[in-house]
């Protein structure tokens, strides 16, 4: 995935089976987001696999004050990678067998 | 190490907690 600057990780083992799941974000280079970036830690939060969509969860940050708005679409983008390479994980195991 | 919740509008929970050091040193 692109090097967006925000890093986006599991928070929890993935079982394969649950649709929402634990996620922790954090930024790990400031200078590429657009606004300035107040460095409040990682956040933690659970994201639905099958029914939500990384953008919203992307603004809600920043109605959060987390982000500014100028940054939604970086961090949208870093949630969505990270999610496509879960799903691309279990789509795997799944046509492994494992 | 203090951890914060942020509770948004529509009802998703953020928990701030401490950036995980070991795993920006990993790369």
């Amino acid at each position: 995935a692109e090097d967006t600057g925000v890093r986006v990780e599991l928070n929890e083992e993935d079982d394969g089976t649950k649709s929402s799941i634990g996620l922790k974000l954090w930024v790990e280079d400031p200078k590429k987001l657009k606004g300035k970036y107040k460095d409040t830690g990682a956040i933690e939060f659970t994201f639905d696999l099958v029914n939500e969509v990384p953008e919203v969860v992307a603004q809600e940050m920043v109605d959060s004050g987390f982000f500014l708005d100028c940054d939604v679409k970086i961090v949208g983008k870093s949630i969505r990678d990270r999610v496509a390479l879960i799903n691309w994980k279990r789509a795997r195991t799944v046509s492994t067998g494992n | 190490s203090a951890t914060a919740q942020v509770v948004h509008s529509a009802g998703r929970r953020f928990i701030v907690s401490p950036v995980p050091e070991a795993r920006l040193k990993e790369q």
